[in-house]
This record gives C-alpha cells, structure tokens and sequence, in this order.
C-alpha cells in the first residue's frame, strides 16, 4: 500500500491511498485502502489522512475519519489523535501505520509495526526519508 | 499558506535478512524521488490533488511497492487493484476496488470523482469506466513480478494471507 497527503498554497488538503491489497486474498477481498474514512480521509477543518496495514480493522475501527473526529470535536493533536486510533486498532487485533497532515501542515506519522515506508517534506523545505 | 506533503509506502515487520543494503538504499531513493515531486508541484503553487496523484503514480509505477506494478497477488496469482482519493475543500472523493487493468489506480480514483456521480466503482464496472474515461490501461500479466509470485505461492502453501509487503513480512490468518 502507498499513500499521500498534501497541503497546497491555497490550504487545501487532498488524500490519496493505493494498494495491491493483500497476499493470496480471495472472494474479491476489499480492505480499507479504497473506503473514505477508514483508509483514507480529508477535511480542511482539521487533516488528511491515509493508511496502510491490516484492513479489516482499519475498516472497523473507520480509522482515518475517527482521526479527524478527535481533532475536530476533541480538539486532539493529530498525532494523539492518530496514536488512540492505532490503540483502537492494536485492541482488535489489528496494527499498520497512518500518515497525516493538519490544516497547519504539521506531520504525522504514526505505526504500530516494526517499520513503515515514509518521507515527509515540510514548509521549510527540509527532507525526512525513514524505514524503521 | 504553509505547504507540505507526507508519503508511505506501506507498513509492518521488516524482515532484515530480506532487506539488503542495495534495497534499502533502492526504497530510500524512490520514497525521495516521489516526496520531492510532489513538493515540487506545491513549491510551484500547484495544487495538493495534482501532488498527490504525481507522488502516488510514481509509487504505483514502480515494482518496490505493493500499488500498481509489483502488487501483491490473490490466490489466484493475479493483480487486483484498489485506491481511493478524498479533496478537503468539499469533501469530494473517488475510489476504485478490484481493477485488474487500471494502469495508474489513483488516477482512476480521481476520475470517479471528477467524472461521475459515485464515490465508488468495483471490479470489471472500474475497468469499463476507466477505458471509458480514456485512462490507461494494461493487461493484468504487466503488474505480476516474480517477488510477488513466490510470496503468494508461499502463503497459499501455508494457506496463509499478508496484509502488507513481502519484504514487511507480516503473515496473520485471517
């Protein structure tokens, strides 16, 4: 799975999520890459949001959109915000990453796995490229 | 307005005897690659949907990520694609499910949102509406790399799934 968030000039959030799913799924298995608010989520009140991880409890736990939830209506930062929803998703049984921007351009990138691909460029130009 | 853009390229155990320095510095270098295009588009004054469907497709194209070229394989060794894409000036959205054919998948998730009344389409009406729409298209073999046949062969030895890339080797039942 791969995925994207970015803030333009203009304030505007978009989110964007794309995966080949999961190894030897079967019956047409979807996970929650393609579902806005559990993979992927945007809103200029508050983030963008995508995801990457094991989908059935992303989609459960509507994981991107709940990350907005708290910050909207319990005024969390999004990197609290985005550690409770991978609490909620550990509790299922699930783990995987979220990557997030807020309307302010502050990053996040949260993961409750041994690594997650991840680069972030903010508005002072400086470069961050991790695996683990 | 400060701009700013954040990529992943999945997550989940990084097995290191898989994790050869030459690779490592092979995802460093296309995870820098995508993330500075994007920027780029914004530093331009471009718009955050135009950078991240330019970030996303060069993922998608390359064979190091579970998207596009180098997916994961289903049980019956092929391709199936999924992606989706949300504006937070409208809440406006796209998303494809289960493409087999859909070259660059986000952008078909754009389309969707651009060019139809839906949020999402699924399986072969996804690939009739992206032909429609003029989008790329191959066929399934051009997504398939042998990395990924040897992990699906693995797995349905063990009759096993992986939720996330082969070199972040996560096997859980399902």
């Amino acid at each position: 799975t791969v995925g994207c968030v970015a803030i333009d000039k203009n304030g505007n959030i978009s989110s964007g999520t794309s995966t080949g799913g999961t190894t030897n799924k079967k019956w047409g298995r979807i996970g929650d890459a393609p579902i806005i608010g559990a993979g992927t989520y945007a809103n200029n009140n508050c983030c963008g949001i995508s995801a990457t991880g094991w989908g059935e409890h992303f989609i459960r736990n509507v994981v991107a959109y709940d990350i907005a939830a708290q910050m909207m209506y319990n005024d969390k930062s999004i990197t609290e915000a985005s550690r409770e929803s991978l609490e909620k998703v550990m509790k299922t049984g699930g783990d995987g990453g979220v990557i997030g921007l807020d309307k302010n351009g502050n990053v996040s990138m949260e993961f409750n796995t041994a690594g997650m691909y991840r680069a972030f460029i903010g508005n002072d130009g400086e470069l961050t490229v991790k695996i683990y | 307005n400060n701009i700013a853009i954040v990529i992943h390229g999945g997550a989940g155990t990084i097995l290191k005897e898989n994790m050869t320095p030459e690779l490592e510095s092979a995802y460093l270098q296309k995870l820098e690659e995508a993330v500075k295009t994007g920027y780029q588009i914004l530093q331009e004054g471009g718009t955050s949907q135009k950078a991240v469907e330019e970030t996303i497709k060069i993922m998608e194209n390359s064979p190091l990520f579970n998207a596009g070229v180098g997916a994961v394989l289903t049980n019956d060794e092929t391709v199936s694609l999924d992606a989706s894409f949300m504006e937070g000036s409208n809440l406006n959205a796209g998303a494809i499910a289960g493409s087999k054919y859909i070259k660059n998948p986000i952008s078909a998730a754009i389309s969707v949102m651009d060019d139809s009344p839906h949020v999402l389409l699924s399986s072969e009406g996804a690939d009739e509406f992206a032909i429609k729409m003029g989008l790329d298209t191959m066929p399934n073999s051009y997504f398939i790399t042998e990395r990924r046949l040897n992990s699906v062969r693995r797995a349905k030895k063990n009759d096993e799934l992986s939720f996330v890339d082969p070199f972040i080797n996560d096997y859980k039942y399902g």
